[in-house]
């Protein structure tokens, strides 16, 4: 499904050149359930954007289903990401505009759904994490964790093939975040594709694998 | 230190009514180093902020060394707010269009001192959260984790009295939120009074105090 080969990344220039992500290579099979683990600052959240579709590597080869992204205009990189791809980001990037009903609808919307099917959608999912009370609440009116819920909602509304979720459950209560994972191997039961960075050892341990990450490069068990 | 005598704080209006502390009271001493839990969405936030001098509530008394904060006008608070107390927000409200090192000095440049001091003990208090090569990064250049420990930087660089930590390790892996707790415990040694909302019961359980709070009400065992 997503292979890479001896990819690079780096920020910024002399001196302050940060090499994020140093000849980084692996695959990853449709139906996984991985999860990174990595000390703060090693290239975790580089790595997943990359996967993610929606920052490209310096050098190296992405190839998503066989296919090379390296010569892709970027509306192919767009167009892959809205329909297979369904991401949480480690900062949420709500809409604060928007309550969480709309924030949830958007991916459906970008799709062509009907704005009826996209809230109808938005509002099972939001109840599923837990949100019964809160879906006109702008993100501002929520709790950490109730905004960090709402983007796990916006990824899973869409029912990818592939979820990308960058600490999921980073500022959820032990039960809460219990929950989260429930809901993830449920659907890698499905037959999704689950790839998720965690700092919890215990969330951790529920992935079928593990991919390590230091200071820019990865490790395997 | 601090006292909440039957406090209430209620968000939004009907239908929309959000009771989000019911009747609440307790007393802070100084010294003490203080963990809150509790269910995502409980109220912990919205206490904290309470407590921090950045909201007030909307019935009940709060005192502050025994001063009726209720009648004082708001540069009471900001003067208290900056005088006294170091905030780790659940957000970190970072200034994007500041580098790490401004955004740790502001504190103290708020307080008077010379941009020389300003920086120099911003410098100290990063490289002691382990940041010591990102100090010209801005906030969008740096991961989650390291944006968290600028927060945390920014919250310690006026070595206040009071340091309020909303889940300051929530996104750190566990030996950097280790590291930070760690420093924590040692500023507690040195008399300073925390107050820290964690979700983490490996980190609640090194503070001395717990208390628990569960949709809106507090309980202390
Ligand atoms: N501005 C607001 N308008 C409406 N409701 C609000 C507002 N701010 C907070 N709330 C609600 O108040 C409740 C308490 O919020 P708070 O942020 O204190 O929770 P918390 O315990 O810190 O949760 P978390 O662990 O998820 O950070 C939540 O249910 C939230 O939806
Ligand atoms: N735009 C940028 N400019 C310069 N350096 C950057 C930029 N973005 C990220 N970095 C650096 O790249 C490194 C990897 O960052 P990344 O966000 O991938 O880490 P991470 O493993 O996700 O960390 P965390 O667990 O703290 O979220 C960090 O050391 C960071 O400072
Ligand atoms: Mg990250
Ligand atoms: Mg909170």
């Amino acid at each position: 499904l997503i292979e890479f080969k001896n990819i690079n990344k780096t920020f910024g220039r002399e001196p302050n050149l940060v090499h994020a992500l140093k000849d980084v290579s692996f695959k990853i099979y449709p139906g996984e359930f991985v999860a990174i683990l990595g000390p703060s600052g090693s290239g975790k959240t580089t790595l997943m954007n990359i996967v993610g579709l929606i920052d490209k590597p310096d050098d190296g080869g992405l190839y998503i289903d066989g296919l090379n992204m390296g010569d892709k205009p970027d509306k192919v990189y767009s167009k892959l990401r809205n329909q297979k791809i369904g991401f949480v980001f480690q900062k949420f990037n709500l809409i604060s505009k928007y309550d969480a009903l709309y924030n949830v609808a958007l991916p459906l919307l970008h799709r062509g759904k009907s704005y009826k099917e996209a809230k109808e959608a938005a509002a099972i999912t939001l109840d599923r994490v837990g949100l019964e009370n809160r879906h006109h609440h702008k993100p501002n009116e929520l709790s950490g964790g109730q905004q960090q819920r709402v983007a796990i909602a916006r990824a899973l509304v869409g029912e990818s093939p592939l979820i990308l979720a960058d600490e999921p459950t980073g500022a959820l209560d032990k039960k809460t975040g219990g929950e989260i994972l429930d809901l993830f191997e449920d659907l890698n039961g499905q037959g999704k594709t689950i790839v998720m960075i965690t700092h919890d050892l215990d969330i951790a341990s529920k992935a079928k694998r593990i991919i390590r990450v230091d200071d820019g490069r990865i490790f395997e068990d």
